[in-house]
C-alpha cells in the first residue's frame, strides 16, 4: 500500500498541537562526531557503509545520496513563536542533559521519534523505541533501538540519569555491505548543546540570550561518581586475533578464553587477546584445543601466557529461560576501531536434543567478527552461551543479525572445569563426537523422524 | 514499561516534535520533515536534524563539509524556506489538562 496521508484522526486520543511556525536559527555540528564518522566510516570503509534513509537497493540518486551523507552529523537550531499556552508556562529549559560519558554500554535507552516525519503525526508523533547503547566513540553513539526514517533528530533518554536527554538520531538506519545492521547512529546531546552555545555566541548579540535557555548538563550529586560504571559482565569479552582473522572471545578463567574455531582454528596457533575494560589489555596466547571441522560446536580454547588481572569471570550458568532478556557483547560492526558492542534482546529459543540444551537462539543483532563472543543473561550477568554465528538465507543472500545461534554454555562447561583443574583436555574430545541428531539440528536441518526404512 | 522508565517517557513525550520545512508558495506535501526536541517552551526552542536543510542551502550541501564549518547561520538557506513545528499535548494546553485531570473523572451511581 502506498503511503498516502488520510483524513486527520485521533486514533491515540490526544489533539495534536497545531503546526507553529518557526525560524531557523543556524545549523550546527559537531565537530568530534565528524572526525569519529570519519574514522570509522569514511577511508576505505566508505564503500561498505550506505545510512540513506532508503535501502540500498531503492532508488536515490547519487546526488541525493551524497546530500543525506554531508548532513548526517548536521543539526538545525530553530526559534519557534508561542501560542498562548506557551505563553503561560513557566520559562526555562524543558529538562535536563547527561554529560557525555555519563551513560556506558549496555545501559538501557529510550529513543522518541516521528517515523515518516510530519506524514502522519496523529499516528506516528513521539513514538517510542528501546534499546541500550551499543558503543560510543566520542560523541557518536550507537543503539539498537530500532528507529525508522523520519526519526533523524529525535531525543533519545536514559533511564539513568532519570529523563535526561543522552542524544539525537543522526541516522536510523546503518547498512554495512548492504545489509541492514540494526543499529542507529546517535549525536551525544551534551557536545551538541555546547557547539550551540557557541554558535550562539557567535551569531549576533540578541541570540546570545538564547543561549541562557538551552538545557543544562546534569552535574553529579556531591560524591556520586558521574560515570556509571555499566554492567560489569560486559568487561568478560576480548577481541581475538589469531594471524588475519579476528572474532570475538570470552574469558572464563584467569588463564583461558574461549572463542570460535573459525576464529582461532589451528591447534598451538599463537593468538592475541585484546581487552579494552576496565583497562585496556593485551595478551598472547595459544590454542590448547579446536574442535574438528565436522563437529557441529564451532569452539576453540586458548591459553594465555598471563594471568588475566581486573577482567571479570562470569558465572555459567546451569539453566536457561526462553523469553528471557539477554545481551551480545562482541566485536562485530568495528573490530578494533571500537571497543566491543553491546545488543539486547530476548532469549528466543533453547533447542534440545534427549533433554539437553544443544542450541540458543536470541532477537540481539549480531554482526560478522561478533563469533566466539559472550552471551549473557542481562539481569543475573550470567554466561549463557558463546555466540556461533547469525544467519544467511542462501538462495537471497541475506543476512539476517537478529536471529543468531549460541553454543550453550552447559555443553563446553564440564570441559573447562576439568581442564582449569587438571590441564586434561579429555573432555573437549567430546565436542568432536557430538551424536547424529545435534549435528542435524547445527546444520539446521528438519531432524528425521525415524530413520528411513530399507525397501529390501 | 516499567516505572525506571516514567521520567524518560515524560521527558520523551513532552520534549518531542516534528519539523517540517517546505518552499514558500508549493503545496505542504511537497515538505520535508524529520523530528525533534523542544528544549525550552518559552521562547520557543527547538533542536531537529539538518538533513531537512540540505535542499534550501543556498551554497548546495557542499556548504556542510567546507573546511572549519561548524555552523551555519540561519540566512544560510534561501528565503522561500517555510518551517512548522508540531508537537502533542502539554501540561498547559486545555487537553493535556484534561488528560492530566483524568483521575478526578468519577463514575456516579446509577
Amino acid at each position: 500500500a502506498g503511503l498516502e496521508p488520510g483524513p486527520p484522526a485521533r486514533p491515540r486520543g490526544r489533539p495534536l498541537q497545531p503546526p507553529r511556525p518557526a525560524e531557523l536559527l543556524l545549523l550546527l555540528s559537531c565537530p568530534a562526531f565528524r572526525a569519529h564518522f570519519a574514522r570509522l566510516f569514511g577511508g576505505e570503509a566508505a564503500e561498505q557503509w550506505h545510512f540513506a534513509s532508503a535501502a540500498p537497493d531503492d532508488e536515490v540518486s547519487e546526488d541525493e545520496e551524497e546530500d543525506q551523507l554531508r548532513a548526517l552529523g548536521w543539526f538545525a537550531l530553530l526559534s519557534v513563536r508561542p501560542g498562548p499556552e506557551e505563553e503561560a508556562e513557566e520559562r526555562g529549559p524543558a529538562m535536563a542533559v547527561a554529560p557525555l560519558g555519563a551513560v556506558p554500554k549496555g545501559a538501557p535507552l529510550l529513543a522518541c521519534g516521528s517515523p515518516f516525519g510530519a506524514f502522519c503525526p496523529d499516528i506516528f508523533l513521539n513514538t517510542l523505541s528501546r534499546g541500550v547503547l551499543s558503543n560510543a566513540a566520542g560523541p557518536l553513539l550507537l543503539t539498537d533501538a530500532r528507529c525508522l526514517p523520519g526519526t533523524e533528530g529525535g531525543g533519545v533518554f536514559a533511564a539513568r540519569p532519570p529523563g535526561a536527554l543522552v542524544a539525537l538520531v543522526a541516522a536510523p538506519l546503518c547498512w554495512k555491505a548492504r545489509e541492514w545492521v540494526g543499529l542507529t547512529l546517535l549525536c551525544a546531546a551534551a557536545p551538541l548543546l555546547r557547539a550551540a552555545r557557541a554558535a550562539l555566541g557567535r551569531l549576533h548579540p540578541g541570540a546570545a540570550a538564547l543561549a541562557a535557555l538551552l538545557p543544562p548538563e546534569m552535574g553529579a550529586p556531591w560524591g556520586m561518581p558521574l560515570r556509571d560504571p555499566g554492567p560489569p559482565w560486559a568487561a568478560a569479552a576480548a577481541m581475538v586475533e589469531c594471524g588475519t582473522v579476528w572474532g570475538s572471545g570470552v574469558a572464563v578463567a584467569p588463564r583461558l578464553v574461549v572463542t570460535c574455531r573459525h576464529v582461532a582454528p589451528r591447534k598451538a596457533a599463537r593468538v592475541l587477546v585484546r581487552f579494552t575494560t576496565p583497562k585496556s589489555a593485551m595478551i598472547w596466547g595459544r590454542v590448547v584445543f579446536a574442535t574438528q571441522e565436522t563437529s557441529p560446536y564451532d569452539i576453540a580454547v586458548v591459553s594465555l601466557e598471563e594471568d588475566l588481572d581486573g577482567v571479570p569471570k562470569p558465572v555459567p550458568t546451569e539453566h536457561f529461560h526462553e523469553g528471557e532478556a539477554v545481551s551480545v557483547v562482541g566485536f562485530g560492526v568495528f573490530g578494533q576501531a571500537c571497543g566491543p558492542s553491546v545488543t539486547t534482546g530476548i532469549l528466543s529459543a533453547v533447542v534440545q536434543v534427549d533433554d539437553t540444551p544443544v542450541m540458543l537462539q536470541t532477537t540481539c543483532a549480531v554482526h560478522g567478527g561478533s563469533s566466539g563472543g559472550p552471551l549473557f543473561s542481562t539481569c543475573s550477568g550470567d554466561l549463557l552461551g558463546i555466540v556461533a554465528s547469525n544467519t544467511r538465507d542462501n538462495n537471497t543472500g541475506a543476512t539476517y543479525p537478529h536471529l543468531n545461534f549460541s553454543i550453550p554454555i552447559t555443553v563446553l562447561q564440564p570441559a573447562l572445569q576439568k581442564y582449569s583443574q587438571t590441564g586434561d583436555l579429555g573432555g573437549f574430545l567430546e565436542l568432536d563426537r557430538a551424536t547424529e541428531p545435534v549435528r542435524v539440528v547445527w546444520r539446521l536441518q528438519r531432524p528425521l523422524a525415524e530413520a528411513p526404512r530399507s525397501k529390501l | 514499561m516499567g516505572r525506571q522508565w516514567g521520567p524518560a517517557m515524560r521527558a520523551a513525550e513532552q520534549a518531542g516534535c516534528v519539523v517540517s520545512a517546505s518552499r514558500a508558495g508549493l503545496p505542504e506535501a511537497d515538505s520535508w520533515s524529520c523530528s525533534g526536541v523542544i528544549l525550552s517552551r518559552s521562547p520557543g526552542l527547538v533542536l531537529c536534524h539538518g538533513g531537512i536543510f540540505t535542499p534550501f542551502l543556498r551554497a548546495g550541501s557542499g556548504a556542510l563539509t567546507a573546511a572549519g564549518a561548524a555552523f551555519l547561520p540561519g540566512d544560510s538557506c534561501g528565503d522561500d524556506l517555510r518551517l512548522h513545528v508540531q508537537w502533542g499535548p502539554t501540561a498547559a494546553s486545555p487537553a493535556g489538562r484534561a488528560e492530566r485531570g483524568r483521575p478526578g473523572l468519577c463514575t456516579p451511581q446509577c
